[in-house]
């Protein structure tokens, strides 16, 4: 099963079509593997999207570099994940 | 096996497959004078895809289609379609609106629309969203069952590429779980509105995705999406906003409910249910239940619009 460890889930904030445009740039870049939860749509709409531990840095560093405001919605999908099965089992149990 | 009646049922937490395909037949067989299974079709993975039918008798009566979990990591709206699919039988013959809807028209939920994408999400990928056909030629899995449809297909809201999340497929209606719906929405010939439920964003949401035009009922839609986000907030204050889907989120080719809205169904809506980004596809279990109450006075709304405006 895959996990989830170290992934973020950044909320992109874009302040015109030009920082939309870099943005869609990072949706084309496979080897990210980035997962959008909420797509670019236009500028004051927020984007979610699911970032792979390994690729956090680069994406900061990007995003950053580029004056782009993100701010961290989910600090480890793992956690998350970890308390939705917990939560299962115990409501399987009772 | 693991529970005696669907009153037993825990709506709190979320569920595999088979234990809402367990319920499903519990449900069935607790009301056999109100509820029945049909099977629509098959998945790629060749499960079956089942679809509540919840009518008091008549012939082809006008209907009413709800679906959930068409992309399968949106687990609220699988579990909200649980929790409907038991207010339904509890509430008729209780409620007038719900009693009134019933008497003239027939109800249809199919709660799990994405099966194999769903048992997926249990088993190996919490996060796919997906069908899990195989495309000749790549070694990416699976078609955005919602960029499937042929409304628009293939123009710009899509992907072509068989690796990205909205993969619109080689061909419109690849997909055997998007074509067993149109089978059945054009066998059927009497469905008056068109309800598809996804998470998350807290939207509901009207055709078309796929252009900029307006649709030439966008007055009434908008009317009545209006009253249908009022009727949830009435509940816990829950704040949706409501629009084309092109204007309110983007561009969006082969969406389920353009092509209905194309057929001439003119109910035909798309609802982003809880939250706004918090927890986003991983809302807490103890949201299940409020967020399925606020919805279902939504869909009250429009099923008793449909009701009263026959068209």
């Amino acid at each position: 099963s895959e996990d989830f460890v170290g992934h973020q889930v950044l909320r992109i904030s874009v302040a015109d079509e030009a920082q939309m445009q870099k943005v869609k740039e990072l949706e084309d870049l496979e080897h990210l593997q980035l997962d959008f939860w909420r797509g670019p749509a236009h500028p004051g709409s927020p984007i979610d999207v699911r970032v792979p531990f390994r690729s956090l840095q680069a994406v900061k560093v990007f995003l950053e570099s580029l004056g782009i405001k993100y701010k961290i919605m989910i600090e480890d999908v793992q956690s998350l994940l970890d308390e939705e099965k917990e939560q299962m089992l115990t409501a399987k149990a009772r | 096996a693991w529970v005696r009646s669907t009153d037993a049922f825990n709506y709190a937490t979320y569920h595999t497959l088979e234990e809402i395909y367990d319920f499903i037949d519990l449900l069935v067989s607790e009301n056999p004078q109100l509820v029945s299974k049909i099977q629509i079709g098959n998945t790629y993975e060749g499960r079956p895809i089942y679809v509540l039918k919840f009518s008091t008798g008549g012939n082809n009566r006008p209907a009413i289609w709800i679906d959930t979990g068409i992309h399968s990591r949106e687990w609220v709206t699988q579990a909200s379609g649980v929790w409907f699919a038991k207010k339904i039988t509890e509430d008729y013959g209780q409620d007038a609106s719900v009693t009134a809807i019933l008497d003239n028209m027939d109800i249809f939920l199919e709660i799990v629309t994405n099966p194999d994408g769903f048992a997926f999400t249990h088993s190996k990928n919490r996060m796919w969203r997906k069908t899990r056909s195989k495309t000749a030629g790549s070694l990416c899995i699976g078609v955005d069952p919602n960029r499937n449809w042929d409304a628009g297909f293939g123009e710009a809201g899509a992907s072509s590429n068989p690796c990205s999340e909205t993969y619109r497929g080689k061909v419109a209606n690849s997909e055997s779980e998007v074509k067993s719906i149109v089978d059945f929405v054009q066998s059927h010939g009497n469905i008056k509105a068109f309800i598809s439920i996804h998470s998350y964003s807290q939207l509901l949401l009207y055709p078309y995705g796929y252009k900029s035009e307006a649709a030439p009922d966008k007055e009434e839609l908008d009317q009545l999406a209006k009253s249908a986000v009022t009727a949830l907030a009435s509940l816990y204050g829950t704040k949706f906003e409501y629009g084309s889907i092109i204007k309110t989120i983007y561009q969006a080719s082969g969406s389920t409910v353009d092509w209905t809205y194309n057929q001439g169904i003119k109910y035909s809506y798309t609802f982003e249910l809880r939250d706004t980004g918090r927890y986003g596809f991983l809302l807490p279990a103890s949201q299940i239940i409020p967020t399925a109450q606020e919805t279902w006075l939504a869909l009250l709304t429009i099923m008793e619009h449909a009701l009263n405006h026959p068209y």
